[in-house]
């Protein structure tokens, strides 16, 4: 109503819990009397660019395979098809589901919330959807929510794809994500934007929204889109830091990259072959 | 096993299939 009648911003005056906000565009955070505390805290949640997003039709052509060293990466990138994503009862490993759901290539999807190897435990960190799902799974471990904020929200649907910084408080409901995408059929919380309009995200960058271990030497694995909006994903085969993993995508052309779960999980498909492991 | 998989559905280009052969694990 604000866009139609001319105005550049507006706030609604309702009193309430954020976690029981509406949606994203009507936040019970803060009454009218508040706006300075409003302002400095937008001050606050921007900086190291965190409010970056992304916006794009996406591009299906042909599954195509490439590997290279770059910057130290020894990469391994499967780009191209239409991607879905799928959460098991328990935990598989990527080649079954490849086999299990009539894809031709996968990579493993992103952290989990109970890391123990012999864990058969299937929740995710943050939100997720599947096209199985009929609407999104909030992640309601508010503990963990400070950590979780402005971390990349990777959302497709038939037409387009999307990253936007998630706000844990105000999108546990399905309508709060249907406002970014109303057909939107698959989502994930990515633990870290490494790569966004075709730069590396730096050290710093990186840090302010993903996990403490992130600069940690791992197998590490992501998932993106390059400069003609084709789905691209790929892992090292040797241990490296996230700064370095971001540094080799964007020289290889990768427009934007999130971090997936990487270590021991990593794995890279392509039809029957294992092209990367933890 | 992992709880979590992107999965990708798409004709695969023959070029790649074999160099994938030479990288496979």
């Amino acid at each position: 109503l604000a866009r139609i009648l001319g105005y550049k911003m507006s706030f609604t005056i309702a009193n309430g819990l954020a976690e029981e906000s509406p949606g994203i565009l009507e936040v019970n955070r803060y009454v009218h009397t508040r706006m300075e505390k409003a302002w400095e805290d937008r001050d606050k949640a921007i900086k190291n660019g965190v409010t970056y997003r992304y916006e794009a039709p996406i591009t299906v052509g042909p599954i195509t395979y490439e590997s290279e060293k770059v910057e130290g990466c020894d990469l391994r990138l499967i780009r191209g098809g239409m991607p879905t994503t799928f959460i098991s009862d328990a935990r598989q490993g990527v080649s079954d589901l490849v086999k299990a759901t009539g894809s031709q290539a996968g990579i493993n999807g992103t952290f989990f919330a109970m890391a123990a190897i012999k864990s058969t435990d299937n929740r995710l960190v943050g939100p997720s959807k599947t096209p199985e799902m009929a609407e999104v799974l909030p992640d309601m471990e508010t503990t963990r929510w400070p950590k979780l904020r402005n971390r990349p929200l990777v959302m497709w649907g038939p037409y387009g794809a999307a990253i936007y910084p998630y706000q844990p408080a105000t999108m546990v409901q399905d309508r709060a994500y249907r406002e970014g995408m109303l057909d939107m059929t698959d989502c994930f919380l990515g633990g870290a934007w490494l790569v966004h309009q075709g730069m590396a995200r730096t050290r710093e960058q990186i840090l302010a929204t993903g996990s403490s271990d992130s600069m940690d030497y791992r197998r590490r694995a992501f998932f993106g889109f390059d400069m003609d909006g084709r789905p691209i994903c790929g892992a090292t085969y040797n241990s490296v830091t996230s700064e370095q993993f971001a540094v080799s995508l964007a020289e290889k052309g990768v427009s934007e990259a999130v971090l997936l779960d990487s270590g021991f999980s990593t794995s890279l498909v392509l039809g029957e072959k294992i092209l990367a492991s933890g | 096993p992992i709880p979590h998989a992107i999965l990708l559905k798409g004709e695969v280009d023959k070029a790649s299939e074999e160099l994938a052969k030479k990288d496979e694990i």
